[in-house]
């Protein structure tokens, strides 16, 4: 999978996935 | 709201119901923030409308690693602005909820 959860030691938890190209602001 | 270069939206539809709501953020434009954010992934997480702010979850992922502490300010603004909108648009939505 290409999901990463991190959590923070006050217990939230932050998951990480890839931008769509398409919703990254062109240059 | 003002472009600060990092976008948050929602990350799942919102009835009004719920204080807690799922939030989706991601760097649209590095050149913005003062320090290199950690990768061009989109963070989600939680945010409970009555109990947290901004601020707290800004402070959590710079602790992470996600950014640098010099963009805890432009990353919290982010946050608030959204939170803000949410806010603004539940109580013409559904004002009785609230």
């Amino acid at each position: 999978s290409s999901l990463t959860q991190v959590v923070h030691s006050a217990g939230r938890r932050f998951i990480v996935s890839p931008v769509p190209e398409s919703r990254l602001r062109e240059s | 709201a003002e472009d600060t270069g990092v976008r948050v939206e929602l990350a799942e539809e919102d009835h009004g119901r719920k204080s807690t709501i799922a939030l989706r953020l991601w760097v649209e434009d590095p050149k913005k923030l003062k320090g290199k954010p950690k990768d061009n992934g989109a963070i989600e997480f939680t945010f409970d409308l009555e109990r947290e702010t901004p601020d707290d979850v800004a402070q959590e992922m710079i602790e992470s690693g996600f950014f640098h502490e010099s963009d805890v300010k432009i990353v919290a603004k982010s946050i608030r602005d959204r939170v803000a909108l949410i806010q603004w648009r539940r109580k013409r939505i559904w004002p009785a909820l609230q």
